[in-house]
């Protein structure tokens, strides 16, 4: 596991965050559900609990669907290629590529399509960057870069699991029957690591 | 484009290739070649940030994209070869987030993990 540079995350005292949809038109209960659930699996591991707003001005998280250029400086590139991407704590900003064939709630393994990507398997990513975590080495772990498509990966691994408790600490309430954090980073870089796109 | 049933995917979107398939062409290429389109290989693995520079990236296979592709090669769990093997083209045109791996030639991926923990690994492995 890995972190941002200076290993931002959010500040005690203020980890009950709020996310929200930008802009809201297209986005079903369907589509809320599976966010949700990606917000969950890390609520269950840390602190860190997350509830849905109406008000994306307001709220600690916004999620918004964008083709092509949308104002961050780093352009969507259509089907496949980059699906999405985030922004390291207290950013919040979280953008997916709307030109993507986003399997929302059906078993993705039975796809057909050559396009089809599962959308809880990249929130469940992405929400690890928000809130702090980089790329991984470890290709069974969430935050690995990659993932091929008609393929469904949303079960945080023991790597993710101790990066986020090195940041967060355990959910009080026990971590969901994870591996035991180990005390300290694994890598040995001895600094602070990988980098957002901004 | 949302679906909640795979079966309603329409098949126009199969036939839209990724942009970064034309990277199949490059497969089997190595240092010292000048091959058509390795500019391309160079702005992607630049914004993933595995080269440092800004732009004019040419088609010479080069002492710069060597070192990348080994750097990308230990991140990703590959065979360091330098070269563009066919497993590091079809790692590299895999559907990815789009966060980079290294900023300012850092990298808590594996290419950014001293040797002596390499090493530690490998005799406990043995």
């Amino acid at each position: 596991y890995a972190f941002f540079p200076g290993e931002p995350r959010w500040p005690e005292g203020h980890y009950d965050l709020t996310y929200a949809f930008n802009p809201e038109e297209n986005i079903t209960d369907e589509i809320r559900g599976v966010f949700a659930r990606a917000f969950d699996r890390w609520s269950k591991v840390t602190p860190l609990t997350f509830e849905l707003s109406t008000s994306p001005n307001s709220a600690d998280i916004t999620i918004g669907f964008f083709n092509g250029e949308h104002g961050d400086g780093e352009p969507f590139d259509g089907i496949l290629g980059t699906l999405a991407h985030a922004f390291s704590p207290p950013s919040g900003r979280f953008h997916l590529d709307a030109a993507e064939s986003w399997v929302v709630d059906d078993d993705v393994n039975k796809s057909t399509s050559l396009a089809a990507i599962d959308l809880e398997s990249v929130a469940v990513h992405e929400i690890g960057h928000l809130l702090g975590l980089g790329h991984s080495s470890v290709e069974e772990s969430i935050m690995y870069p990659a993932i091929t498509t008609r393929t469904r990966k949303v079960e945080l691994q023991s790597d993710d699991i101790m990066g986020i408790q090195y940041l967060y600490g355990a959910n009080p309430a026990g971590n969901n029957g994870s591996s035991t954090p180990s005390s300290g980073r694994e890598t040995s870089d001895g600094g602070g690591a990988l980098i957002s796109s901004s | 484009h949302f679906f909640t049933n795979v079966s309603s995917i329409p098949p126009w979107l199969n036939a839209t290739g990724s942009n970064w398939e034309s990277f199949h062409n490059l497969s089997g290429h190595h240092f010292g070649q000048r091959v058509d389109g390795l500019n391309r290989l160079k702005s992607y693995l630049h914004y993933f940030g595995y080269i440092n520079g800004t732009s004019n990236f040419t088609d010479d296979f080069d002492d710069a994209l060597k070192s990348a592709v080994e750097t990308y090669q230990k991140n990703f769990n590959l065979n360091v070869t330098g070269s563009l093997d066919n497993h590091t083209v079809q790692q590299i045109i895999k559907p990815r987030c789009g966060v980079a791996d290294i900023v300012n030639g850092t990298s808590a991926m594996n290419s950014g993990k001293s040797n002596a923990t390499s090493s530690f690994l490998s005799i406990v492995a043995r």
